[in-house]
């Protein structure tokens, strides 16, 4: 009645969902984000030892493309996101000039930024 | 499915006042939500795995959709 | 830690229906992470 589980469930999630001592892995953590331009108060968390840390950075290179969806769409944000990888992954291969550079540059006027 | 009860403890975790209250309508449609949620990182999961040739889905097949499926929603 | 558990506990039942549908097999780990970012999300 309180949403939480019944001892049933309990039972049930401990045998067959619970990650424990047994476990090679035992817990996975989503890492909190911070802003490294801000000065803020935060402790810096040190990684327990057997609990795994996603990484949203780790499979950066395969971002460049949209992944299959399943029944929600990519989003605009998602989709600014992809195409940012994209161009990243255009211009690591570049030397010396910078192409977006002189692609834009053509149309800078300096009063628009002085 | 999400229980209306444990969406509504969810919700509170977060509340600065412990007297706001959630319509059931509300939390219905949280529940809805988180259903949805999980069923498309399992599914993307499942995706990436089967294009690997897999028929496990592990840790490493959901970290590879893990920036876009967080970005859609 | 109850919540936790009771939001691992309905995602493994999730879970469980998309195994079924699709024929794959999610490991206990993967079940546990989508279980975390559902929490924080």
């Amino acid at each position: 009645k309180d949403g939480l589980l019944s001892e049933e469930e309990f039972n049930l999630w401990n045998r067959l969902y619970r990650l424990g001592d047994s476990d090679e892995v035992k817990g996975v953590a989503l890492p909190r984000s911070h802003f490294q331009s801000l000065q803020e108060d935060r402790a810096t968390q040190e990684p327990t030892t057997g609990i795994h840390q996603l990484s949203l950075s780790e499979w950066s290179v395969w971002q460049d493309h949209p992944l299959p969806t399943y029944q929600v769409d990519h989003s605009y944000r998602c989709r600014h996101f992809i195409s940012i990888m994209q161009m990243i992954e255009e211009m690591r291969h570049e030397e010396d000039e910078c192409s977006y550079e002189l692609k834009i540059r053509p149309f800078l006027q300096m009063e628009d930024v002085c | 499915g999400f229980r209306k009860e444990l969406v509504n403890k969810l919700l509170h975790l977060h509340f600065r006042d412990c007297k706001t209250k959630v319509s059931g309508d509300a939390l219905q449609l949280m529940a809805e939500f988180l259903r949805i949620f999980v069923l498309e990182a399992a599914a993307r999961g499942v995706s990436q795995a089967q294009a690997e040739g897999l028929n496990v889905v592990d840790v490493d097949q959901l970290e590879k959709v893990l920036p876009q499926l967080l970005l859609d929603f | 830690q109850r919540l936790k558990a009771a939001v691992h506990y309905t995602v493994g039942c999730l879970c469980q229906e998309v195994e079924l549908d699709k024929q794959m097999h999610f490991s206990k780990q993967t079940i546990a992470a989508i279980s975390e970012v559902t929490f924080r999300q």
